[in-house]
């Protein structure tokens, strides 16, 4: 379970501050589905990136599973993201230098998964999303849409209990789009808690809930 | 007019090759708003970079008004690109290190225009694609559809007859890419000639003609 209060988060610029979020409640139980919505820059990425232990609001609390994430050490809080959460990126974030394959296996590695199960592991969630002729690709010589499969495929590698998705259809073709949703339903069905920003309203309908995000506050 | 034929594209890879276009012929003819759609992987963003004289195609003829792309010096494709054509890329491909404003500018450096009228005319721009308040940022310090919305500003700066926008909404609410499309229905009324990539039916319905891209080939 995911409880949030009074979140802000200001960026300072120099001189210019921007108040990207202004105080943001939400609490999120275990297995559901959750769509976040809401017009370009009103703060969607901001509060995904605290939610999922990436980044710290300016100030508020945030309990995770009954504990404090404000107070925790910073190892424990990579233990945490790595073996309960799957974050897809809304910009996908993969490692330029690494094959598809390998850009999967990386939450594997650091769960000290053995490199040839590993490898099975990475395989099989990249032919769910529809890669699996694209394994030895670098990032640059894939599509748009492919390179967004890729960073779906390694949220998703290490059967995370909470995936955050941040708009994982931007650049996906209907079809390819509702493939992915369908992962994220079938996971759902499965017991996996699913947050996911979105500007579709396929996707929106697919959810258990919705939350509107206006000019940084709940709308 | 864009006239091209048998046009093809190969990828490279040490021993793998990728067909990513395997022969396409297609006639643009000036103010037109063409929209091309099809699978994630097809080969759209590939015809996108050589339609935009971004990259050469490894065979196949392009005429851009009754002048052979293929035989042109570099310089005076160059000044051609700046002169005549408008890009958004689909990875935005915004400089990291200038702000939004100067981001906007660079096209109208490159005509040499002079500063305080480069200054101008990218507020402009910027403002009609609603980013009149985020001129100081760094693409870093902006949202996912704020830095598209700066790719589409820059691509439109230089007025340009001929905008080619590789999937200008992926990263848009609904009213913000309305707001963007309505900007490129309204240049397509004064004469321009926009092809656009989309996966979103939306956009298709404004285009004067549908070209539908599977698997490298014309569909
Ligand atoms: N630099 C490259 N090296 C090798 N293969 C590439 C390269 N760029 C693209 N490809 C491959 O060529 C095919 C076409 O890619 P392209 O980017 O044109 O597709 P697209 O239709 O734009 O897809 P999307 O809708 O996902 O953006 C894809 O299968 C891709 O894997
Ligand atoms: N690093 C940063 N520095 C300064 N301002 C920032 C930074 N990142 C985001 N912002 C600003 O904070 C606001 C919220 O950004 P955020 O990325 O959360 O929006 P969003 O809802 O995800 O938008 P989109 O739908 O376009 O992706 C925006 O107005 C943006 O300009
Ligand atoms: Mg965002
Ligand atoms: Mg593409």
């Amino acid at each position: 379970i995911i409880e949030i209060s009074g979140i802000e988060k200001e960026y300072r610029m120099g001189k210019i501050t921007v108040p990207a979020l202004r105080g943001i409640d939400l609490t999120i139980m275990q297995g559901e589905f959750v769509a976040i919505m809401g017009p370009s820059g009103s703060g969607k990425s901001t509060l995904m990136h605290i939610l999922g232990c990436l980044d710290t609001p300016t100030s508020g609390d945030y309990f995770l599973d009954g504990e404090k994430i404000s107070a925790m050490k910073k190892s424990k809080l990579a233990a945490i993201r790595n073996s309960k959460i799957g974050f897809v990126f809304q910009t996908f974030n993969l490692l330029p230098h690494l094959n598809v394959q390998k850009n999967v296996e990386l939450p594997l590695m650091y769960s000290g998964v053995s490199p040839r199960k590993r490898a099975a592991r990475a395989r099989e969630v990249l032919s769910d999303v529809g890669l699996g002729d694209r394994l030895r690709h670098k990032p640059s010589e894939l599509s748009g849409g492919q390179r967004q499969r890729v960073a779906i495929a390694r949220a998703l590698v290490n059967n995370p209990a909470i995936i955050f998705a941040d708009e994982p259809t931007g650049n996906l073709d209907s079809v390819s789009g509702s493939d992915i949703l369908t992962i994220f339903s079938n996971l759902h069905a499965k017991g996996h808690t699913i947050v996911m920003v979105t500007h579709d309203s396929a996707v929106a309908t697919r959810a258990s809930t919705r939350v509107n995000i206006v000019d940084g506050l709940i709308g």
